[in-house]
């Protein structure tokens, strides 16, 4: 996955991502796609959740699974999760904690999922995304509805261990930028999505910032890539909400 | 199919807007209605594409593992341990696994793909 957070020069906040998803879950040779991959992007869908006939937030979902992976709360916050692995705190004790009957920890969608119906603002989301133990390690991209907010959390299984701010950024404070990799060490090196991603937001500049060259950047190789079902284009301060369903025509990278 | 990183494309600049064919179709969920019943225009609507998903997956299951027997000994006991799952997303699977007829086990294991992947 790759999620962006980035600021025009007018101080509007954009929030946008890339939803990759289906590594090594089969390969179709014939096509040369990943299989899951081809069959999730059918079951893509938006949802407005509402309360008293009143919109609280959107999301993007693959139908049938209720937890959270894109939303947005109009006037509030957006969120966005990227998965992270990490050896030292895999999902593998929290799960069998869980069977065993230990069940402080929670499954990541669901915390997504009461954050977006309970968090009432920026601040509120980000103490719950920090402080809530969870059975997996992952990464939140979190958007505000003002200048400066914004930050990548990254997560292991008991506590927030970086959380990574828009105004602490150093050589570019307009945007962050976030794939699967731990933002203070170098990527996989086969997998380095962040650097042509860093490369694409810097050649197109905080001056041209908007939906249409977000979508630009994460429509290029390998930022989109075989893996890629979805790309959302979100905005706070006006609750705008997009997502479209993304394939990658050859020469594409497999992931 | 594979191109290395190194050998990025240019960064895109005719993106955009995309086809209309590719906007993602929207739907409301009533947070007032009763879980069980409020996703069922949802999933009613995409139930054979969730089907064919979880097909696939068992089918790559069963082809790694050589049996279809792991996939229905997980599904099996998730079903077992689907009343743990915090309200209201445990009525909200039982209502998907309703509509779609789907086995409960095989929902909630979509339903914690992200930590079972992580797994």
């Amino acid at each position: 996955c790759t999620s962006v957070l980035a600021e025009d020069s007018k101080g509007v906040l954009y929030h946008a991502r890339n939803l990759d998803f289906g590594l090594f879950f089969g390969w179709d040779k014939a096509k040369k796609t990943w299989l899951v991959t081809e069959y999730l992007r059918p079951t893509i869908v938006n949802i407005r959740f509402k309360k008293s006939g009143q919109t609280v937030f959107m999301s993007t979902h693959f139908a049938g699974y209720v937890g959270i992976l894109t939303a947005l709360k109009p006037g509030r916050f957006s969120l966005t999760v990227n998965s992270r692995n990490s050896l030292d705190g895999s999902s593998t004790l929290g799960i069998i904690e869980w069977i065993l009957g230990k069940r402080d920890a929670v499954w990541m969608g669901f915390l997504t999922r009461r954050v977006m119906e309970t968090a009432d603002s920026y601040a509120q989301a980000k103490q719950m995304l920090t402080g809530t133990k969870m059975l997996a390690p992952a990464y939140f991209i979190l958007g505000g509805n003002s200048t400066m907010q914004g930050c990548i959390i990254t997560r292991s299984r008991n506590a927030a261990i970086d959380v990574w701010e828009r105004s602490a950024a150093a050589n570019h404070t307009w945007y962050l930028l976030q794939t699967n990799y731990d933002h203070w060490k170098p990527p996989f090196v086969l997998d380095d999505r962040r650097t042509p991603g860093n490369k694409c937001m810097m050649a197109k500049g905080q001056a041209s910032m908007g939906f249409k060259e977000i979508f630009n950047v994460l429509s290029s190789i390998p930022v989109l890539n075989k893996l890629t079902t979805y790309t959302a284009l979100m905005r706070v301060d006006t609750g705008e909400y997009h997502s479209y369903r993304q394939t990658c025509k050859d020469p594409c990278p497999i992931w | 199919a594979f191109v290395p990183a190194q050998f990025t494309q240019e960064c895109r600049s005719d993106t955009y807007p995309p086809p209309s064919s590719s906007e993602v179709e929207w739907f409301d969920v009533s947070l007032d209605e009763a879980p069980i019943i409020r996703w069922r225009h949802v999933v009613a609507r995409r139930q054979s594409q969730i089907r064919d998903l979880l097909l696939q997956f068992k089918n790559f299951i069963r082809q790694l593992t050589g049996s279809s027997v792991y996939f229905n000994l997980v599904a099996r006991s998730l079903t077992l341990i689907a009343p743990t799952v915090p309200q209201p997303y445990q009525d909200e699977m039982v209502g998907i696994s309703t509509v779609t007829g789907i086995p409960l086990g095989e929902i909630l294991l979509y339903n914690i793909f992200y930590e079972a992947t992580n797994l």
